[in-house]
Formats: C-alpha cells, sequence, structure tokens
C-alpha cells in the first residue's frame, strides 16, 4: 500500500558493529509491568550482544515456510531452531499466509518486497544494523550484503528521536486522521518491536493488550524505548500476533481467543526474530571448519579466520615461490620444502620438485623446466662442477673419455719407463760410487809411494828420486 | 500445551483490507 523504490537510496540509518565483548554473556531478558496513562501494560525487554551472531530472522516451520505461505506458532518456529527467546516478526496476508516486506534469513535472501518503503530491520555481513527506508537495490546489495533482513510498519526512533509521524507521510498516502493507518498508530494493542541500543546491542520489546482494550499506542512504546536508550526501532506485527517465547515455551499472554474462548491462543504466524546461541559467521565456516560454541574449529593447518575463510602458510608466504593450499605450500617449479625456499636436489625438476630430471648419464637438468641443456645457474659449486661434466654434449665426452684411457696406459707405459731408466741410473751411480771410493781407499790408506811432478816441477835431484816420503815434510807433497 | 488453534480474532492492520490498492 506504499510507494516502491526500486534503485537509489533511501533514508535509513546505519550502526557499525560494536567490538565484540570476550566471553558475553546470553540474552538479557528483563520482565516489566509499567504504567502507560494509568493503564498497567506487562512485557519484556530483552537485550543480544554480538547480533551478527547470535540473532536469526527465521521462517515459519523452518526454512521454505515463505516460499510455501506457511504459518506456524512463534513456539514451533522457535522450538525447531534452538531459540532460547523468540518473538513474531513480520506481517503477514491471514487469508494467504505470505510473507509481507523483505525477508533475510541467516544469509538467504528469502524475498524481496521491490523496494517497498515500509520500515526495515536488517544485519548485514560485517555486522552494521541497518534501520529505516531501503530501496530494491540497497535491499540486494551484494557488497556488504543483508545477513538478516525483516519489515515492519513504522520507524518509531530513528536516532534518538521519536519518528512516527514522518514514517506516516513515508508509509501511507491517507492523510485523514481517521483512516485504518492513524488508528493503527494511536490504538492501544499488543505490540512488538526490534532495535539497538547505543552500545549495539540488539533489543526486542514485547508489550502483552488486546486491541482498543488493554496495552500501548506506538507513540507510548517509542518512548518508553527512548528510556530505555534505544537508538533506532521499528514497529513489528501486533494485536493478536504478539507473542513472546522463552526457551521454547509460551511466556506471554496472547489476545486471540481459542475456540473455547474461555481461553487465549497464540497465534500461527508467519517470520520469527530469534535469539541463541552464537552462531558461526557463515553457520557452515565456509566447509572448512566445524561450529562449536559460536566458534569455528578450522580444519587441517592452514586455514585461519573466525569463518575459516584465510589460507595462512606463515610470516613467510611460501618465500613467494608457491601457492599457499590447505595442505601447505605448493611449490612452483623448481622450488621444494615447506616454505618453498630449497632448490630442488640434483636430478628433480617442476612444481616441489616432483619430477625426475631425464638427461643421458644422469646428468642433473634446469630445476625450473627440465631442460638438460642447462644454463648456468649461480649456485653451489658442487652443481658448477657437476654441470661441467654434463655440459660437452656426449659425442664430446666419448672422445673424452677415450683420450683419458688413452692418456692413462700411455701414462702408466711412461711412469713404468721412467722408473726402470731410474733404477738403473741409480744401481750405476752406486756402482760407480762404490768403485771409487774402492779406488781411492787403496790411494789413502798404508803405504803409499807417490810419484813426484818432476815433469812439472823440472829435474829431480838423484838423492830427491830416492827419498821415501815422509808425514813430517808435507811440504815435498 | 494443548493450546489448540488461536480464532485469529484481535486484528491489528496498518492498511484496510478491502483496499488493496497498487502501490504507489
Amino acid at each position: 500500500d506504499c510507494a516502491r523504490v526500486r534503485v537509489g537510496s533511501r533514508e535509513h540509518e546505519s550502526w557499525p558493529p560494536s567490538p565484540a565483548t570476550p566471553g558475553a554473556r546470553g540474552p538479557a531478558v528483563r520482565t516489566f509491568v509499567s504504567h502507560f496513562a494509568g493503564r498497567a501494560v506487562s512485557g519484556h525487554l530483552t537485550r543480544v550482544s554480538e547480533p551478527l551472531r547470535t540473532f536469526s530472522v527465521l521462517e515459519p516451520g523452518g526454512p521454505g515456510g515463505c516460499a510455501s505461505r506457511r504459518r506456524a506458532t512463534v513456539e514451533e518456529t522457535a522450538r525447531a531452531a534452538g531459540c532460547s527467546v523468540a518473538q513474531n516478526g513480520g506481517f503477514f496476508r491471514m487469508d494467504t499466509g505470505e510473507c509481507l516486506g523483505n525477508v533475510v534469513s541467516d544469509g538467504r535472501p528469502v524475498s524481496s518486497a521491490g523496494g517497498i518503503q515500509n520500515a526495515q530491520f536488517g544485519i548485514r555481513r560485517d555486522g552494521t544494523l541497518v534501520t529505516g527506508y531501503l530501496s530494491e537495490e540497497e535491499v540486494l546489495d551484494t557488497e556488504n550484503p543483508f545477513v538478516q533482513l525483516l519489515s515492519g510498519v513504522v520507524w518509531l526512533i530513528r536516532n534518538g528521536s521519536i519518528y512516527i509521524n514522518e514514517s506516516q507521510a513515508a508509509e501511507c498516502d491517507e492523510t485523514q486522521e481517521t483512516g485504518p493507518f492513524s488508528k493503527f498508530v494511536n490504538v492501544i494493542s499488543a505490540r512488538t518491536a526490534v532495535g539497538h541500543d547505543r552500545k549495539g546491542q540488539l533489543v526486542l520489546f514485547h508489550a502483552d493488550g488486546q486491541t482498543e482494550q488493554r496495552g500501548i499506542n506506538l507513540q507510548e512504546m517509542a518512548e518508553f524505548l527512548l528510556k530505555q536508550d534505544v537508538v533506532n526501532a521499528i514497529n513489528l506485527d501486533g494485536g493478536g500476533s504478539a507473542t513472546f517465547v522463552l526457551n521454547g515455551t509460551l511466556a506471554s499472554y496472547p489476545s486471540d481467543h481459542c475456540k473455547d474462548n474461555m481461553w487465549r491462543c497464540p497465534r500461527s504466524v508467519s517470520t520469527v526474530v530469534c535469539v541463541h546461541k552464537p552462531h558461526c559467521q557463515p553457520p557452515d565456516c565456509n566447509g572448512h571448519g566445524t561450529c562449536v560454541e559460536g566458534r569455528c574449529q578450522c580444519m587441517g593447518h592452514f586455514w585461519r579466520g573466525t569463518g575459516c575463510d584465510r589460507l595462512d602458510c606463515g610470516p613467510s608466504n611460501c618465500s613467494q615461490q608457491g601457492l599457499c593450499t590447505e595442505t601447505g605450500c605448493r611449490c612452483e617449479a623448481g622450488w621444494t620444502g615447506s616454505n618453498c625456499s630449497e632448490e630442488c636436489p640434483l636430478g628433480w625438476h617442476g612444481p616441489g620438485c616432483q619430477s625426475p630430471c631425464e638427461c643421458e648419464h644422469q646428468c642433473p637438468c634446469d630445476p625450473q623446466t627440465g631442460n638438460c641443456n642447462l644454463t648456468l645457474v649461480p649456485t653451489l659449486s658442487s652443481i658448477l662442477s657437476q654441470v661441467k661434466q654434463c655440459v660437452q654434449p656426449p659425442q664430446v665426452t666419448l672422445k673424452t673419455a677415450e683420450l683419458s684411457l688413452l692418456t692413462g696406459t700411455t701414462w702408466l707405459a711412461l711412469t713404468l719407463v721412467l722408473v726402470f731408466l731410474l733404477l738403473i741410473s741409480t744401481v750405476a751411480n752406486v756402482s760407480l760410487l762404490l768403485s771409487c771410493r774402492a779406488e781411492r781407499s787403496r790411494h789413502l790408506d798404508g803405504s803409499y809411494v807417490y810419484h813426484p811432478l818432476q815433469e812439472m816441477n823440472g829435474e829431480l835431484s838423484a838423492a830427491e828420486k830416492e827419498q821415501p816420503g815422509d808425514a813430517h815434510n808435507p811440504f815435498k807433497d | 500445551f494443548g493450546w489448540g488453534a488461536s480464532l485469529d480474532d484481535d486484528l491489528l492492520l496498518p492498511y484496510s483490507r478491502e483496499r488493496a490498492r497498487s502501490a504507489r
């Protein structure tokens, strides 16, 4: 019954997520009996920390409820989903059960109202709390999509101020005071609302009543919420739909009559707002972990992050020579090791050095390409020495081998000849030495005769010729 | 809880049912 806006941005408030409070407790449920214009009204106010992980919009009777236009009591839906606190949610067509407005449940877009300009309340993936009017484009945003979203009628409080009059202008084109919309705003009845406070805690409000007989109007509800430090809030379905369920059991006084009108019966409604134990974000931990008490316990050693959505192979990040995968570093060709910091061992190449070289004579190959014509890589000398013997083409190697074989025999023969010659010369030298010695010894020991050097020194006298040598006259020698 | 079905008799509707006008 309102304008539809497909594109562009509409009036709404976005409240950034509050830092997670470690050890945050469960929901705080307060019960009240307050007086509004002399009428005693009972109800509940629930505050919820970390709403991104502890608050959900649920389809009636579980996923698919809106598509099948199902209706179910809040108890049925809350029990199935394990809600600790639950209330009725958005509006619905009583005759068909159609869910009205926008619905996103646990990250699943359920229905879009084509940009209808009624009051919206939602939580985006990053935890931002959004209250107010949205175009269809904003509802279907994919950059920071809604993970929870539902529609109400009348934006009660905007940024800490009552916003009911502005809402009437935005959400309905009736001008006369007596129309149904104006009555809807001003009549007393059972009421419910959803919003958030300055700490970023989600706030659920419920008040018992019966249309035109008990309960409160929207102005009184807004003033009560302002006093409770609520900053933004929208009005949800009321009257016979207003239901409060605690741990799966009805904890309020619904106004609809049962078949036996002695009793009151909770209405089968459409969507439900549910407070539960912390869910993981996303609930399935991106398929890389298990959700335990609201925390993702990631599988393996390398998945990290609150949603197990980030691979982390350590600060070296595979030495920029590999890709981090869920089993660790997958090294690029030529590298190996847990951090891809080691070169391939000789004789191996390729990604992670998984492939053996296929060069002749077990020569090493290029660690990246496996190519046998090695390009000299400035690496260890041992690789260089290996490369030397493997760098000529094989036919040359063969010659070298023959050559080396030839050289070997020659060398051997040469050596033997030299040794033999050495021996002979040694024997000769020794025998010469010995003979000399023998010769000399004959000269040197025992008597001896000397031949005067007459020819050198001229003629000798007769006397001198006959004289034997004697030691004390050395000058004769 | 044998709560039984409610009669849906406490209706609090923002828009009248008979006027299913098309959205502006």
